[in-house]
């Protein structure tokens, strides 16, 4: 995506590619991102959830994208 | 889908928060 980091990007395409209801599991993140530092992996959340790529769904674990639809 | 209403109710509204948050920031880009 536009203006994005290379570690914004994967996490942002890592959760458009879930078709899951519930969205993309922070833990499942974690299992596929395992080059990437668990801080590393909040920091860019809380980044993409700020400027409104993504979003949480049925807890603060579980996330979405926007651009998904 | 699994999901509970409510839980589909929680999850479109937090989806609508977002989108507005995506509009605020691309209108502050522009």
């Amino acid at each position: 995506a536009r203006g994005l980091s290379p570690d914004q990007s994967q996490v942002l395409n890592l959760i458009k590619s879930c078709n899951v209801a519930e969205g993309l599991s922070l833990q499942l993140l974690k299992t596929q991102l395992h080059n990437m530092n668990p801080t590393t992996i909040k920091q860019v959340l809380d980044f993409l959830s700020s400027e409104g790529h993504i979003y949480s769904t049925v807890d603060d674990d579980h996330f979405k994208s926007t651009d998904a639809d | 889908s699994g999901l509970t209403e409510e839980q589909k109710k929680k999850i479109e509204e937090n989806r609508q928060k977002a989108l507005a948050r995506r509009a605020e920031r691309l209108a502050v880009q522009h």
